[in-house]
């Protein structure tokens, strides 16, 4: 039975999307079987692969409001293990049609049961909010993985973050726990850097994942050609930190 | 009467708060009177300007959803022609509170007249979002400023932009210009930033600033003292990009 895990800060630009692509893919290349899920409507992760988003018919909007086959909007990547449920500008309207919906923050985990058998782990990248798109995928996960940049606004958002996943563990969905915290855009010549990162440290203590990313053009190179950074170029210092990210994810579900 | 323009881009990270802030604080240092609303939850531009938001009781929220005085809101800063209308963590649940306002997306037009004499120019930093925050503030508003991260996710999301704006135009504030283009975070060293601007040119044309923020560690340092720029550190090349900007942005409007 996959593992489904949220990838949540409602902080806009601290690698969500990136961590969600480049995780997932370097979990594929090790033959675990993953599904990425795009909850974004700016669907970064769906364009970051390489899919025009005006191409794509059918997508997570689709799924969630229309009531469409959740196995009929998945589609493969260039990676065999890796599979996509692909987001497009239809999600934009999703929050304010999902207000009216009934148990309107549980729509999506009345979706994911159906396939997750099919895979080992289920990633859901979310935008940049705390609104229903975010409160659905945290009410469908066992846990949420958090990446913070290690700049100063990064550390203002974290209570709000927390009170969040308070609140959908006490109302919506006990289970849900923290898979670990991810520094990333790390400089180590910068004082502002280590200061962030020695208060996320002690902030959140051992969830936070020994590997950190560090900042690395390649990074933001790779998505401009469609690709991870595993197959854009997988000797860059931002392969290796994901490939160590992902060694340390399966070693912590253990 | 004074001019109301709105900091928004839905891609999270790109500079809309730092820019409010460092845009802001320059015309303030220039006498211009300036008042700063912070429409976003996380109100990094409240804990920006050194305010601790959870001492803030009486917030963006309470004029918003509460019917709350807005002059009673606005707060003074360091600087004498700089007011801020600040947010706090009440925000987080307004969007779907407004869903069901009368005419939700024009609460915000309702209030900001009461006091736009008062000022030369009122911005307003939006949410990474399309949501009903950033509807009103667009329908509020004479203009819209966009800034743009020198990077490859920044280009995907301009097209949901340049629709949601001009959804606005049709249904609900005709006179809605695009105020300008800012580029930020550019780093000349690498063809990522150079490439990005250039497509960004070619996109915009006339609309792009001729100032461009380069990325600075100063300004990334600057909030985590609660101060802008210019105050922080006055000699820095953020300082200088961001008087360049407000220098720019007094030319424009003439
Ligand atoms: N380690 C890194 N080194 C360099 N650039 C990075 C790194 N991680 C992410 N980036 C770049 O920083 C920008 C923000 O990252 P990304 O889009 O993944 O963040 P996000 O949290 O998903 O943003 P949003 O809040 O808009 O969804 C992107 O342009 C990305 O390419
Ligand atoms: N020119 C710059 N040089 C270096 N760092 C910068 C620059 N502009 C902004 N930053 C930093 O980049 C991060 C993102 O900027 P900022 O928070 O202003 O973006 P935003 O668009 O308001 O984000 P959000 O989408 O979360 O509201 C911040 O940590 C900020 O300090
Ligand atoms: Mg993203
Ligand atoms: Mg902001």
């Amino acid at each position: 039975m996959g593992k489904i895990i949220s990838i949540a800060n409602q902080k806009g630009g601290v690698g969500k999307t990136t961590t969600a692509i480049n995780l997932s893919s370097c979990l594929a290349v090790a033959e675990y079987p993953v599904l990425l899920v795009d909850l974004d409507p700016q669907a970064n992760t769906t364009s970051g692969l390489g899919f025009e988003t005006k191409k794509i018919k059918k997508s997570i909007y689709n799924v969630l409001i229309k009531g469409a086959n959740v196995e009929d909007t998945i589609i493969n990547t260039d990676l065999k293990y890796l599979d996509l449920l692909p987001s497009n500008q239809d999600l934009v309207g999703a929050e304010i049609e999902l207000v009216s919906a009934m148990s309107r923050e549980k729509v999506l985990s009345g979706i994911l049961p159906k396939i997750r058998d099919k895979y080992k782990y289920i990633f859901i990248d979310c935008p940049p909010s705390l609104g229903l798109l975010t409160l659905n995928a945290m009410t469908a996960s066992d846990s949420v993985l958090i990446p913070i940049q290690t700049e100063y606004y990064a550390l203002e958002g974290l209570s709000q973050l927390l009170n969040t996943i308070r609140l959908v563990q006490k109302h919506l969905n006990k289970k849900l726990e923290i898979e670990g915290v991810l520094l990333t855009m790390f400089d180590n010549r910068l004082n502002l850097s280590r200061q962030v990162a020695d208060d996320v440290k002690r902030f959140f203590d051992k969830k936070v994942y020994k590997t950190i990313v560090n900042r690395n053009v390649r990074i933001s190179e790779a998505p401009s050609f469609g690709k991870p950074i595993i197959l854009y170029d997988a000797v860059s210092t931002g392969s290796d930190n994901y490939m160590r990210l992902a060694e340390e994810f399966i070693k912590n579900g253990r």
